[in-house]
């Protein structure tokens, strides 16, 4: 499936 | 890294500083709303899971510790702290924040990234995040007259979610596949959440007048 956002932000 | 983000952080962290201040230098939590920090304590642990897991970077560990460890560190100060505990406006205190908690949970299972348990939690506490503010301005607006300290806390907490909006704006045109909706669109909710306190904060610094907020 699609692959999430990175989590790069607080 | 941007500038916007980098200043939203920082306010972030300011704000957390101030309330510390707050606390530790009056040695009393007057004003602060107990549900709102355990909202906030919440909002970090369900979105730093991956604090473990998946290295950003060492300015990304460390400010998460930071926040887990400061919001943890506020609520453990306001419910066992023998000194601060008595300061605390049980009675003014009284949002029914476990139907924020159950609200944004179920919006999360449904309204996420990918159906697994981290993305679902880190929805979650993007949308609590955008609400957690309102058991702290209903006690503000019961508490009458607000101190200095206590209206900056608020001052800075909703400023920082404002610089993420610039932030998101400037990753949209600089970044050609961004797209975050999940944040922006609860981080534009959690800034208009803040419009009027924004406005009586003006007037009153305008004025050089004492923050009030109308009941």
């Amino acid at each position: 499936g699609h692959s999430s956002s990175p989590k790069d932000e607080l | 890294m941007n500038i916007f983000r980098l200043a939203g952080d920082m306010t972030h962290l300011l704000s957390i500083i101030v309330l510390l201040l707050k606390i530790y230098a009056t040695k009393s939590c007057s004003g602060i709303s107990l549900k709102t920090q355990e909202l906030y304590a919440l909002v970090f642990l369900a979105r730093y899971l991956d604090l473990f897991t998946d290295f950003i970077s060492v300015y990304n560990t460390i400010m998460k510790v930071v926040f887990i460890a400061s919001s943890l560190a506020i609520v453990w100060c306001m419910r066992l702290h023998p000194l601060v505990k008595r300061s605390y406006d049980k009675e003014l205190d009284t949002f029914r924040h476990y139907f924020l908690i159950g609200g944004t949970f179920v919006l999360a299972l449904v309204l996420n990234e990918k159906f697994t348990l981290q993305e679902i939690l880190w929805a979650f506490s993007i949308y609590l995040e955008a609400v957690a503010i309102l058991p702290q301005l209903v006690l503000l607006q019961r508490s009458g007259n607000v101190d200095n300290l206590t209206g900056q806390y608020v001052f800075f907490l909703g400023a920082y979610r404002a610089f993420y909006i610039l932030n998101w704006i400037y990753r949209y045109l600089t970044e050609p596949r961004f797209t975050r909706w999940i944040a922006c669109v609860s981080g534009i909710v959690q800034t208009g959440i803040y419009a009027d306190f924004f406005y009586y904060y003006f007037i009153s610094w305008k004025n050089n007048s004492k923050l009030k907020l109308p009941a």
